[in-house]
């Protein structure tokens, strides 16, 4: 993997074999855990960084959950290697893998993702089929049993934030709900879409302050200012509600219902006028500036342990 | 496949909330066949669509009537489309003889 070419992006293909290789590669820190597949029978790919002990504290991060945002799934991939680089050099990920599991689903939308290479590049949702209608695909930012159903959602097939017909009704996301359950013990959950430079902590779905708000706020803040610190990219934060709009049965409303404090949602770049479609040659720099960020909130969960 | 020949991403810029709500009327107007890159948020926050060239008349008459502030984001999204396609099929030759 250390010829893999972060700064173009990759088909569906060219990712998971990146993935095979970098567990190939580094049999005692990376491993591949299927948790499930997608409505078309992909695997769902979760790349587990582990150092030992059994059923450690974790942390999750997803990206390319809405398969257009083609930064995000690129970005993964840089984290992975990332991770895999930085274990035994760098003392703050060091700390952590060797207390703690990382857990990183790149392709989270593998359908969504392998159809935007093939057939409309602008596709955000899953593929499966809504019986009763023409139109296909669940937003799958919608499908999460957190204030599922509320405003901020569509009951409309058609529409891009379609819900669903029931919470947990798309098999991308049931596997997660299944996994993070059965897991019992992530202490941090991370997902990340693009764009508009956001870093989003719940809740989505009411406005009722969260109970760790003060503490989700602050670090958010740190978070931000160290991911400017590079190039510069400024981000807004705060709760999704008040800082977006109001959106139901989102994900990390349900994973801080389960108990996750450090759950959030990043908004990548685009700082200039090319929305999804953003050049290939801003990967790395997006990539690195969010890894500070995300230092900051895995460096947190770590000395933080609730 | 589907292409996107002359399908323009406008960045509007609501003056104020009344503005604002005129914007997200548009969300509503199914016919248009709006695609909300960057939603409604607050005044502050641009709101990118992109419009397909069938309602691009419609929609900048509707904005412009309503003296709403709006910027071409993207002139045809399919030429950047392109772009992206091109670059990778080339890095990708590249790649080939590496690996």
């Amino acid at each position: 993997t250390d010829s893999f070419d972060f700064s173009r992006y990759h088909s569906i293909s060219e990712i998971y074999s990146f993935q095979d290789m970098l567990v190939a590669e580094n049999p005692n820190l990376v491993s591949k855990v299927v948790i499930g597949q997608s409505y078309e029978g992909r695997p769902l790919n979760v790349l587990k960084f582990s150092t030992g002990g059994t059923n450690r504290p974790a942390i999750w991060i997803d990206t390319g959950i809405h398969s257009r945002e083609w930064v995000t799934q690129a970005s993964g991939t840089w984290f992975a290697k990332k991770i895999v680089t930085d274990y035994g050099r760098d003392p703050a990920v060091t700390a952590i893998l060797n207390k703690m599991d990382i857990f990183l689903e790149i392709v989270t939308n593998p359908d969504g993702y392998f159809y935007t290479h093939t057939s409309n590049r602008m596709w955000r949702k899953t593929r499966k089929p809504n019986s009763g209608s023409s139109c296909v695909g669940v937003d799958p930012n919608r499908n999460w049993d957190a204030g599922f159903g509320g405003p901020g959602a569509s009951s409309n097939p058609c529409s891009e934030t379609y819900r669903g017909p029931r919470a947990h009704s798309e098999s991308e996301v049931k596997s997660i709900v299944d996994f993070v359950k059965s897991h019992g013990n992530f202490k941090a959950f991370i997902s990340i879409h693009s764009y508009s430079q956001m870093l989003l902590y719940p809740y989505g779905y009411t406005t009722t302050p969260a109970k760790d708000q003060a503490e989700l706020h602050n670090l958010a803040q740190r978070a931000i200012t160290d991911l400017a610190s590079l190039y510069g990219t400024r981000y807004r934060f705060g709760s999704i509600i008040n800082t977006i709009y109001q959106a139901s049965g989102g994900t990390i409303d349900w994973t801080y219902n389960q108990g996750i404090k450090y759950s959030y949602t990043f908004e990548l770049r685009d700082t200039g006028r090319y929305g999804f479609i953003l050049p290939a040659n801003q990967i790395i720099p997006t990539a690195e500036e969010t890894w500070l960020a995300l230092m900051d909130i895995m460096d947190h969960t770590f000395k933080n342990p609730y | 496949k589907e292409t996107f020949e002359g399908h323009q991403v406008l960045r509007i810029v609501a003056k104020d909330d009344v503005q604002l709500s005129l914007i997200k009327d548009l969300e509503d107007m199914i016919e248009f066949e709006l695609d909300f890159w960057r939603g409604v948020t607050d005044v502050a926050t641009p709101v990118d669509i992109r419009v397909p060239m069938h309602s691009l008349q419609s929609v900048k008459i509707y904005l412009e009537t309503q003296d709403v502030e709006y910027s071409i984001m993207i002139e045809d999204l399919q030429v950047l489309l392109d772009e992206e396609q091109e670059e990778m099929e080339s890095a990708a030759r590249v790649a080939e003889p590496r690996n």
